[in-house]
C-alpha cells in the first residue's frame, strides 16, 4: 500500500532496496561467501583522504595580476601529512588548523609569501589560512581599503615624555608591495577593521 | 588484551600528556592510517 | 529521449560549473530556467532527472582515465542537490520531502548497481556522491549561513540544517554494513567524516546524538555478528581498528557522548572487544581534574566529585519492558512476590549467541538486567539527593537488596552479568560509581551467599581483573574498588582457592 511502491519510477530499483533489508532482519549465523567477498572488495576500494577531499570544480585563476606571478604554480600543492610528533605549545592558537601542514609551514613564511597568497588566491583554504597566520603576527584586516596594518609600539627610553611610541604601518599591496609606514593624519578605527 | 595506545593516539595527533587538548574530528582524514596519507581541507570561513 | 536531453542538460550544468565559481549569477539563471523550462518542475521530473544525473556521473567514474579527475561530474551533482535545497521555493513542499526524494532516488541507483555488480561493486563513486554533498552543504552554512543575504531564507536554511543531518543519517543507516557489505569501508569514512561526525556531536541540545546512536550501534552490531572466537575474518579486524581510531578520537573531542551514552554503546559491543569497552567506560567530561586512583591515601568516599550523579542521554528505563512495574515498586516498598517476578523475568526463551571468554550462548536477557542495573543506580543517586546518603548506603535498602536478590535468584549466569552490569558503572568519581564501589563491596565480603559465597566473590574477580589486565585505559572506578578489595583484612585475596588453583592467577594477584 506504501506510495513508494505504486510508483513506477521506483521500479524495478525497489526490489533491490528491499533485498538488503533480509540480513537485518534475519542476521546470517557465519558470514556468507557472497558477503565475505563482497566486504574484501569493499575493502580493496576502500575511499582515502583524497577521495573525501572538498571538491573544487572552479580553479580559481590568480586574483590579480603579478610580475612575479608566472612563477608560481596555479595548483595548489597536495601537501602529505607528516608525523604529528610535536605536541601543541601555544595556546593561543589552538585551533583546528593548527595542527595541519599547511598550517604549521605558513607559520615559517616571511610576510611576502602571506600577502601574496592572500591577494592572489581569493575565496581559497590558502587565503583564510594565510590571513590566519597574518592575524596572529599582530596583522589586521581594513575592511575599507583592504589592506592589512600593523601597530608598532616602541617602548622609549626612561626620562622620555612619552613611555612608549606607537606607529602604524600597512602593507600596499596595489602599487608598491611594500610595507609604508601611515601618515600622521592616520586614525584607526576599530569598526573598519575584520574582527578574525 | 588490547595493545597499546600510545601511537594510535598518536597517529590521530591526540597527546595526552599535553595540558592543551586539540580536537582532532575536524581535520579527520580517515579511519586508517592507510587511507590518510594526505591532509583534507577543513571547514572554513572567509568574510566578504 | 527524454533521459538523452537530461543527459545534455546535466553535462551543461556540470561545464558551467568549470567555467564560474558557484555562487555565480549563472548558476543562479541556471537553477531558475530548470524549473522554469520544465526540467525540475514536478517531482517525478525530479527523481527522472536525478537517476539520469547519477547515472551519468557514476559511468563517468567508471570510465574515466583513473589518474584524471574522475570525480567531477558526481562533485557537479552534489553542488546541484545543495543549490535547489538552498535556491528554491519551498512553498509548495518542504525542504525536508525535496531532500528525501532526492536521496531516495540515489538510494535506488545504488542499490541495483550493488546487486546488479556484486563484488564488481564499486563504492567510491558513491562515497564521493556523499562525501561532496557533506562539503557543499558546508560551504554553504559556514558561519552560521552568513553567505546567504536573505534574512528569511537564512532563517528557513538554519532551521533546515537538523532535517538535512537527520535525513542524511537516516540514509546511512539504511546503507550500515549488514545491509549493503559491499559497502562497508566507505559507510565508516562517512560516519567519520569531517563534515558529518562533528557536527552531528556538536548540534545544539545534542539533537544529532539518537542518530549517531543509532549509526555506533550499527557498527557495532556488524563488528559483533562476525566476530567469532575461531576465527576473525581479516576485513572485520581492519573494521574494528577504524572503529577504534574512532571513538578514540570522539572521547578526545566529545567525551560526554562517551560519558552519556556507555550504557546504549556496550549493549551492542561485544564483550570481548574488552580494551573498546574500556575506551568508552573510562572516558570523563573535559572539565574534571580525576585524583590518582592509585594514591594509597585515596578514600572513594570522601572524593568531592563523588557527589555528583554523571549525565545519562538515554534513559535505560525505556528498556525494562514489563519489569518496570514490579522495579519500581519493590525499590519503594519490596515484597518477595515481587522480587520473584523481577528475577523469573530476566531469562530468555531462546539461547542467543555470545562470544564470550569462556562461553559461547547466553540463556539471560542481558540488555534487560543492564537496564535494572543502570536504573537502580540512577534511582538510588536520585533517592541521595531527596533523602540522605543513609537511604542507599545501607545493605537492608531496597536498592541493595534488589541486586542481592537478583544475584541470590539468579543462575551463575545472571550472577555474572549482574556483576558486569555493576562493574560498567565504576567509572571515573561520581555518584554511581561511588554507591556501585558500596555494593560490589559489601557483595563481597558478605555472609549472607551461604555456600555461594565463592563463586560470586570469584565472578567478582574475575570481572574486574579482566579489566584491568588489559592494555590502558583502565576506569578509576574498577582500579580503585578492586584496590578496595586488595586492603581488605580479614579476606586476603590471594588466599581465596579460587585464585590459588591457577597460578598466573595467584602471580597477578600478589604482585598487585
Amino acid at each position: 500500500e506504501n506510495d513508494a511502491f505504486r510508483n513506477p519510477l521506483f521500479q524495478p530499483q525497489l526490489e533491490y532496496w528491499l533485498q538488503t533489508k533480509r540480513p537485518l532482519i534475519q542476521p546470517y549465523e557465519d558470514m556468507p561467501v557472497s558477503m565475505a567477498s563482497q566486504l574484501e572488495s569493499s575493502l580493496l576500494n576502500c575511499p582515502d583522504s583524497l577521495d573525501a577531499d572538498t571538491p573544487h570544480l572552479f580553479q580559481t585563476p590568480l586574483s590579480l595580476p603579478h610580475p612575479t606571478s608566472i612563477f608560481f604554480p596555479n595548483e595548489t600543492i597536495r601537501l602529505v601529512s607528516s608525523d604529528h610528533s610535536n605536541p601543541p605549545t601555544q595556546s593561543k592558537h589552538n585551533d583546528i588548523y593548527s595542527r595541519t601542514f599547511l598550517a604549521r609551514i605558513m607559520s615559517k613564511f616571511d610576510l611576502d609569501t602571506l600577502f601574496f597568497i592572500f591577494y592572489h588566491y581569493q575565496g581559497s583554504y590558502e587565503q583564510f589560512l594565510s590571513a590566519r597566520e597574518l592575524s596572529h603576527r599582530g596583522w589586521q584586516f581594513n575592511k575599507v581599503n583592504r589592506c592589512w596594518f600593523y601597530k608598532e609600539v616602541e617602548k622609549l627610553p626612561p626620562g622620555m615624555e612619552n613611555a612608549e611610541e606607537i606607529t602604524w604601518r600597512y602593507f600596499d599591496y596595489q602599487k608598491s608591495w611594500l610595507a609604508r609606514r601611515c601618515g600622521a593624519e592616520f586614525v584607526y578605527r576599530e569598526e573598519e577593521f575584520e574582527r578574525i | 588484551l588490547g595493545i597499546d595506545l600510545s601511537p594510535v593516539l598518536h597517529s590521530l595527533g591526540i597527546h595526552p600528556n599535553s595540558v592543551y587538548r586539540r580536537k582532532v574530528l575536524d581535520t579527520f582524514q580517515s579511519p586508517w592510517v592507510e587511507t590518510s596519507r594526505s591532509e583534507v581541507e577543513p571547514r572554513f570561513f572567509t568574510p566578504d | 529521449t527524454n533521459k538523452e536531453r537530461m543527459y545534455l542538460v546535466f553535462t551543461e550544468w556540470v561545464k558551467l560549473l568549470q567555467r564560474v565559481p558557484s555562487d555565480d549569477v549563472g548558476v543562479l539563471v541556471f537553477i531558475r530556467q530548470m524549473v522554469s523550462k520544465g526540467v525540475l518542475d514536478q517531482s517525478d521530473k525530479l527523481i527522472e532527472f536525478c537517476k539520469a544525473a547519477i547515472e551519468l556521473s557514476v559511468n563517468s567514474f567508471k570510465e574515466s582515465d583513473p589518474t584524471s579527475e574522475v570525480f567531477i561530474a558526481i562533485d557537479a551533482f552534489s553542488t546541484l542537490i545543495v543549490k535547489l535545497l538552498c535556491l528554491l521555493d519551498f512553498s509548495q513542499s518542504t525542504r525536508k520531502e525535496y531532500f528525501e526524494i532526492i536521496f531516495s532516488t540515489i538510494t535506488l541507483v545504488f542499490s541495483e548497481d550493488q546487486a546488479k555488480n556484486g563484488n564488481n561493486f564499486n563504492e567510491r563513486p558513491y562515497f564521493r556522491l556523499l562525501s561532496s554533498l557533506l562539503c557543499e552543504w558546508e560551504y554553504l552554512r559556514g558561519h552560521n549561513f552568513a553567505k546567504i543575504k536573505d534574512a528569511r531564507a537564512r532563517k528557513e536554511l538554519k532551521e533546515f540544517e537538523e532535517q538535512f543531518f537527520e535525513v542524511f543519517a537516516s540514509f546511512l543507516h539504511a546503507y550500515q554494513p549488514i545491509a549493503f557489505p559491499g559497502f562497508s569501508f566507505a559507510w565508516i569514512t562517512l560516519l567519520s567524516h569531517r563534515m558529518f561526525l562533528p557536527r552531528l556531536l556538536r548540534l545544539p541540545d545534542k539533537k544529532g546524538w539518537p542518530k549517531l546512536l543509532l549509526l555506533f550501534s550499527d557498527l557495532l552490531k556488524f563488528m559483533g555478528q562476525y566476530t567469532k572466537k575461531s576465527h576473525v575474518p581479516d576485513a572485520i579486524s581492519v573494521v574494528y581498528k577504524g572503529t577504534l581510531r574512532i571513538f578514540l578520537a570522539v572521547g578526545n573531542d566529545t567525551p560526554e557522548f562517551l560519558v552519556e551514552n556507555h550504557y546504549v554503546l556496550l549493549n551492542y559491543l561485544p564483550m570481548v572487544y574488552m580494551q573498546l569497552r574500556n575506551i568508552i567506560l573510562a572516558a570523563f567530561p573535559k572539565k574534571l581534574s580525576i585524583p590518582d586512583p592509585y594514591d594509597p591515601n585515596l578514600e572513594i568516599e570522601k572524593t568531592e566529585l563523588c557527589q555528583d550523579a554523571p549525565l545519562i542521554f538515554y534513559d535505560p528505563v525505556q528498556d525494562l519492558k514489563n519489569l518496570k512495574k514490579p522495579v519500581d515498586n519493590y525499590l519503594r516498598i519490596p515484597t518477595t512476590s515481587l522480587m520473584r517476578t523481577i528475577s523469573s523475568g530476566v531469562y530468555l526463551n531462546e539461547y542467543e549467541r555470545e562470544n564470550g571468554i569462556g562461553y559461547d550462548k547466553t540463556a539471560v536477557d542481558v540488555k534487560l538486567i543492564n537496564a535494572i542495573v543502570l536504573h537502580v543506580g540512577i534511582e538510588a543517586a536520585l533517592e541521595k539527593e531527596k533523602t540522605s546518603a543513609n537511604a542507599i548506603f545501607n545493605t537492608e535498602s531496597s536498592y541493595y537488596t534488589i541486586l542481592t536478590n537478583l544475584i541470590t535468584e539468579g543462575t551463575t549466569e545472571v550472577k555474572f552479568y549482574v556483576v558486569q552490569a555493576i562493574s560498567n558503572q565504576l567509572r571515573y568519581p561520581n555518584a554511581h560509581t561511588l554507591w556501585f564501589n558500596y555494593v560490589l563491596k559489601n557483595m563481597f565480603t558478605s555472609n549472607e551467599w551461604g555456600d555461594n559465597k565463592a563463586e560470586i566473590q570469584e565472578i567478582i574477580i574475575r570481572t574486574l581483573l579482566e579489566r584491568i589486565i588489559t592494555n590502558k585505559p583502565h576506569c578509576w572506578g574498577v582500579i580503585v574498588t578492586f584496590t578496595d578489595l586488595l586492603r581488605l583484612n580479614d579476606e586476603s585475596l590471594a588466599d581465596l582457592s579460587f585464585i590459588k588453583d591457577i597460578p598466573e592467577v595467584e602471580l597477578i594477584v600478589r604482585n598487585l
